[in-house]
């Protein structure tokens, strides 16, 4: 069970200038990076907890399962703004959850980093598949210090009219490797919400 | 080698040239003439004693005067372009610490710029404050606006303030204001402006011209407080890499504020490993 008030917390202190100007010493700055990171993680339980619930009832009333799998558990990828996941790097199979936290529809360029030139096939819920671009990642973001990433190329879909205040899951799965011109081969939409 | 244009005539469009550089932004029957590049200032050294001799530092933003030396020299460089049914983009490395990114969706309105600043060398001992600085035609007569703490904007006039006669010693720190999430020029045919994904400082120091400062490294403190320099390290002492994004628009204020605020509540991205097995078992 994950701890809401830990982020509630963290962002409260985090209303300080210091925290938004730079104003603080170094070790406060290492500090404030501590207890906001804790603060999603433990939100990150929350939503694992939220997803799974939801997902439990649905196959429950399916086939009167109550339990879902230990296996699948989700998790936030932080470091995705420099192109690193290590779930979207290591797994040939696996489903984004996008979230739109607005009251409108909103539309949302999902990008993933992932290893190689493969073919990848992003599913909606319906089953329809998506249009999809393989992008290699900039040689700016290969080389910051730090980056520990085997990604070379982000996976990019678009996540169309996301419900307000609601989430869609996308199953995405590597495919046999082709060449670099059938990744980039778009594959027709016609899924309309 | 070439010129490209990024977007179609549909949305906003960009035309970058033969060396990365943007030159031209339009949207529909709206065009300005658009260049971008990213300088440094040199932070001042002093000290701290009296006002003239206060280094910049944490708390303020005191370059030496000069002008702000080029960052973003295009013909160093090397230029990547990936055209695709979903993003059209421009990947620029001026040096081993500047580089970026520049990227238009295909369904929407405005543009991205993508840049990745960092680790700033020090090893000349001058400290370095970041600036993007983006140069229009747009005849902006000295006023700019900037958002207030993401509310409503604000007018700002170079040189000037509204409640008293300014005597202004520092031309180039003096017209800097903080932009949360938006900084604006206009005259009777064009607005262009820039959205942020953080809090900068930003400034209209020229009519038609807008800069965002996107990274500070300095070697002295300011004396204000906070006793330290604000030369922030990780990875055994390598300076911070700030990697961030400008989002532009032209034309359309309406369009701007659904932007702002799917920027300001983006989407977020969870990710559940599926090992064996299928979509029909996972559906």
């Amino acid at each position: 069970r994950g701890d809401l008030n830990a982020l509630r917390s963290a962002m409260g202190v985090l209303q300080h200038h210091d925290a938004i100007t730079g104003t603080e010493k170094q070790l406060v700055a290492f500090d404030y990076a501590r207890i906001l990171s804790e603060g999603i993680a433990q939100c990150e339980l929350v939503v694992d907890a939220a997803l799974r619930k939801i997902i439990t009832q649905k196959k429950a009333a399916k086939d009167g399962e109550s339990k879902l799998d230990d296996q699948f558990q989700t998790v936030t990828c932080p470091l995705l703004n420099i192109s690193q996941c290590a779930t979207t790097e290591d797994n040939k199979a696996f489903v984004v959850t996008v979230y739109n936290p607005l009251s409108k529809p909103v539309t949302h360029y999902v990008r993933l980093p992932v290893k190689d030139n493969l073919n990848y096939t992003v599913l909606c819920p319906m089953g329809k598949k998506q249009v999809t671009q393989l992008i290699p990642i900039s040689d700016g973001v290969k080389r910051i210090p730090g980056r520990a990433s085997k990604a070379g190329y982000e996976l990019v879909f678009r996540a169309k009219n996301l419900p307000p205040l609601g989430f869609r899951s996308y199953y995405v799965s590597q495919n046999a490797k082709t060449d670099e011109d059938s990744a980039f081969a778009a594959t027709q939409d016609n899924y309309v919400l | 080698g070439e010129k490209t244009v990024l977007g179609n005539h549909m949305s906003l469009s960009l035309t970058v040239d033969e060396n990365g550089a943007l030159s031209a932004a339009s949207f529909g029957d709206r065009s300005v003439s658009l260049k971008q590049d990213i300088y440094y200032y040199a932070g001042a050294v002093g000290d701290n004693r009296e006002f003239k001799n206060r280094s910049s530092g944490a708390y303020i933003f005191r370059p030496t005067g000069a002008e702000p030396i080029l960052l973003s020299d295009n013909t160093k460089g090397s230029v990547k372009q990936y055209k695709g049914p979903i993003v059209e983009e421009v990947q620029i490395i001026y040096s081993d610490w500047v580089s970026q990114t520049i990227r238009k969706y295909e369904d929407e309105q405005y543009a991205e710029v993508n840049w990745v600043i960092g680790p700033i060398p020090i090893y000349d001992n001058i400290g370095k404050e970041i600036i993007v600085r983006y140069d229009t035609d747009i005849k902006s007569d000295k006023v700019f606006y900037t958002d207030s703490n993401g509310r409503e904007m604000l007018k700002r006039v170079r040189d000037f303030r509204p409640t008293w006669q300014l005597q202004l010693t520092e031309k180039i720190s003096g017209n800097y204001y903080p932009v949360t999430s938006k900084i604006t020029i206009k005259d009777d045919k064009n607005q262009f402006s820039v959205l942020t994904d953080r809090a900068q400082g930003g400034s209209s120091l020229k009519d038609g011209q807008i800069e965002l400062m996107v990274h500070r490294r300095l070697l002295h403190d300011d004396a204000f407080g906070v006793g330290e320099a604000l030369n922030e390290t990780a990875f055994g002492g390598i300076g911070l890499v700030a990697a961030g994004t400008h989002y532009l628009t032209l034309g359309l204020p309406s369009a701007e504020k659904f932007l702002a605020q799917r920027k300001l509540m983006d989407s977020w991205i969870f990710l559940t490993p599926t090992p064996n097995i299928t979509f029909d078992q996972w559906q």
